[in-house]
């Protein structure tokens, strides 16, 4: 329900944020 | 760890000294040595130079060199402290220190707020949130009707522009953020407590000389 969502909630989903793919070898 | 030699960050020289980067961080000295053979990793994945490109950073982030994301973007856009479109080991290495777990959560939400200010302007406004909504949208292949969006958004500034002037500043996103902890999960890199594990080489080579 896009009611019920925080955009923010959403945007931090990003796999722009993943940064813990850096420390994979 | 006693044993750092300078050899290792010869030919590097620019580099700032880890002891410093140490004290101006949540890092121990030994951890910034970890770190930096992550850095010296990514740095050279591409270009060689010891300075993170963005190709260099996607590709890590990616393992796509040419893969466009707006947050990644943003990312490294904050990174770049010096905002010469590179980041160096300091840039590096203090800009990581907000996603320590032990960095204060004041700092997370300073640099999320700071993320989330696509243009600079001091406040986080409706039609950045729109903007970025719709590129995690994208990101995700998820299909929202316009209108759907314009609730999303609509609904999240309900809850966050406290004094409904139609953008949210740092004090209505301090407090919005402390009450929605799971929005600076993001923020938070387990991996950085265990960096010296993760990246043993450094301490394992240090003080071998060839």
């Amino acid at each position: 329900k896009p009611e019920s969502m925080n955009a923010f909630a959403l945007i931090s989903r990003s796999q722009g944020f993943n940064l813990g793919n850096l420390f994979e070898k | 760890m006693g044993c750092v030699s300078s050899k290792q960050f010869k030919g590097a020289a620019e580099h700032e000294d880890p002891a410093v980067l140490a004290k101006e961080t949540t890092f121990s000295v030994s951890e910034v040595e970890a770190l930096y053979e992550l850095f010296r990793k990514i740095s050279h994945s591409i270009f060689k130079d010891g300075l993170i490109h963005k190709e260099e950073f996607q590709l890590a982030l990616f393992r796509n060199s040419n893969k466009k994301n707006l947050f990644a973007d943003r990312i490294f856009d904050l990174f770049d402290l010096k905002r010469n479109g590179v980041i160096d080991f300091g840039e590096f290495v203090r800009s990581l220190n907000i996603f320590h777990p032990e960095t204060p959560l004041a700092d997370k939400i300073s640099f999320a707020f700071r993320l989330y200010d696509l243009r600079g302007t001091g406040y986080i406004e409706r039609e950045e949130l729109y903007e970025m909504v719709l590129a995690i949208l994208n990101e995700s292949d998820l299909l929202l009707s316009d209108e759907a969006v314009e609730q999303i958004v609509d609904q999240t500034f309900r809850q966050a522009d406290l004094n409904s002037d139609g953008k949210i500043d740092p004090d209505e996103w301090k407090a919005f953020a402390s009450k929605n902890p799971a929005l600076l999960k993001n923020m938070t890199l387990p991996y950085l407590k265990d960096i010296t594990m993760a990246f043993p080489s450094f301490v394992l080579n240090s003080g071998v000389d060839d």
